[in-house]
């Protein structure tokens, strides 16, 4: 299925969320 | 900006890491596609660190692996 989270989106001066992918 | 360099990330934890390496990747990638930056630089960041640090060193493979990101993006909207 889709997972409609990805890609976890980087924002300048935002925290990424991206980290419990990798 | 001095450029980022693999000891200063080493000195970084792995989550300030990634945040380096976005704000200085966020900036270029916008310059190619401004609409989806934020997509791409977040997909991108997911690769590791030696070979982000090498697109930021070399504009040919930060502009194929942008292409690549692209491609999957839309591959994955549709």
């Amino acid at each position: 299925g889709t997972n409609v989270n990805w890609p976890p989106e980087f924002c300048p001066g935002v925290p990424w969320k991206g980290l419990q992918n990798i | 900006q001095e450029p980022l360099t693999a000891s200063m990330l080493a000195a970084a934890p792995l989550k300030e890491q990634k945040q380096l390496l976005g704000e200085r990747l966020y900036p270029l990638i916008q310059m190619l596609h401004p609409v989806v930056a934020g997509k791409i630089t977040g997909m991108l960041l997911e690769i590791d660190n030696s070979e982000l640090l090498h697109m930021l060193e070399s504009p040919e493979s930060l502009h194929a692996k942008v292409e690549e990101a692209v491609a999957v993006l839309q591959a994955h909207q549709a």
